[in-house]
């Protein structure tokens, strides 16, 4: 489970201060499937790498089942970032000299996964988002779709409890978004991963259980997609 | 005015041949607005790379106002890229070291504009795409879709002849989409310029003169928004 309380980030720039995220509290329940949705700029991605151990906030707590993570050493934000949360970053950060095959298979190191295992692993995750004819291309010979879709098989293939996703389906076409929001359906409903998805896609919101808005670095209002 | 015959882009990787784009005979008009439509991976970037002289094709030839591009020496193929066409790119490609500014005068630097009139206009562009309060920030201190906002602000400044534009709201939120592409349709009717998207987005559909639907590397239909 993941609890965020008064969370903040604000950036200092010249005279000026950016309050990116302005007093955010939220709780997601294990195995829940949350939609985080606002305009551009209002603080969504501040947020994703908050919950995500990516970023200090300038106040406030993250815990991730119960644990403080601010009070984690360095070793153990390792092992929160590399085995517990998957992560699919909205500029989807994949390593420009591997290829799709290498960049999946990247987490299952740390995973101490032998090697034919991590191969058979990045390959079936990579066939689930319809790329298994492009293992082989490093990113600059994949398109943007594909890119993303890289990144979205590399956040699931570790198992992690946690898989927080920034934008996934932007750069996708109706029918490859909806085959993606299913499969990430199936991980929540199967696997028991707990999702929480940054979008402005309609498909996601109303497959989840519930709906975050986020204004000027707050939280609007939630509801339940049968609501929205 | 736009013309494509023939183009094919074939990339050779080990044993296989990856078609791309594989025979696209294609015809769009001064002034109209034609998106392109069509699965992750079926060659709308190729295609886009090809039109705009970043590509060189495999096979066939592109007319930029009857010109055939690949005729062009250095500094007129120059000249084509910084005065006649401007790009929204899918990955943006902002200079990072550069602020949002910056990043939109650069065009204006080839069009011999002097530095006061290239502020007020990289002023006005930023402003019409809803980043006025944002022109000193870098790429990585702006969000994914002001980054993208960016990318168009700088695509329109030098009053281009054509715009092409690969997924340019894949990362805005509806109401921002809206603004975003009731300018591009203003740019369209009141300065003529000539645009091309690429797009999954129902919207920009909506706004356009034609449909281009691809699929694996060719054209499958064309149809106008009334029959879509
Ligand atoms: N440099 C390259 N080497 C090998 N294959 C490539 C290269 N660039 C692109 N491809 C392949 O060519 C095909 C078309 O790519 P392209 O980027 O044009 O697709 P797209 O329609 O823009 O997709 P998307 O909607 O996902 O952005 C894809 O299957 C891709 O894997
Ligand atoms: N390093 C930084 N320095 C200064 N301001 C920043 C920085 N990073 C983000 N911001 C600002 O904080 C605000 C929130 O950014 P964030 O990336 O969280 O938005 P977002 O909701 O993800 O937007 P989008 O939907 O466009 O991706 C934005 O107004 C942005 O300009
Ligand atoms: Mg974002
Ligand atoms: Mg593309």
């Amino acid at each position: 489970s993941v609890l965020v309380e008064g969370a903040k980030k604000f950036y200092y720039m010249g005279g000026e201060t950016v309050r990116a995220v302005d007093g955010i509290d939220l709780r997601i329940e294990k195995g829940e499937y949350v939609s985080i949705m606002g305009p551009s700029g209002s603080g969504k991605t501040t947020l994703f790498n908050i919950v995500g151990g990516l970023t200090k906030p300038t106040e406030g707590t993250v815990y991730i089942d119960r644990t403080d993570i601010s009070k984690l050493d360095a070793s153990e934000l390792a092992w929160l970032r590399c085995r517990k949360i998957g992560y699919v970053f909205q500029t989807f950060n994949l390593v420009p000299i591997m290829s799709a095959l290498q960049n999946v298979m990247l987490p299952l190191i740390f995973g101490g996964v032998d090697r034919t295992e991590r191969e058979d692993r990045a390959h079936e995750m990579l066939k689930l988002v319809g790329l298994g004819e492009r293992v082989h291309h490093k990113p600059t010979e994949l398109s943007g779709g594909q890119q993303q879709r890289v990144a979205i098989a590399r956040a699931f293939v570790n198992n992690p409890a946690i898989v927080l996703a920034d934008e996934p389906t932007g750069n996708l076409d109706l029918k490859t978004g909806l085959h993606i929001i299913d499969m990430m359906i199936e991980m929540n409903k199967s696997r028991g991963v707990t999702m929480l998805c940054n979008t402005h896609d309609q498909k996601i919101i109303k497959a989840s259980d519930r709906i975050v808005w986020v204004s000027d670095g707050r939280v609007e209002k939630i509801e339940r997609p049968a609501e929205a």
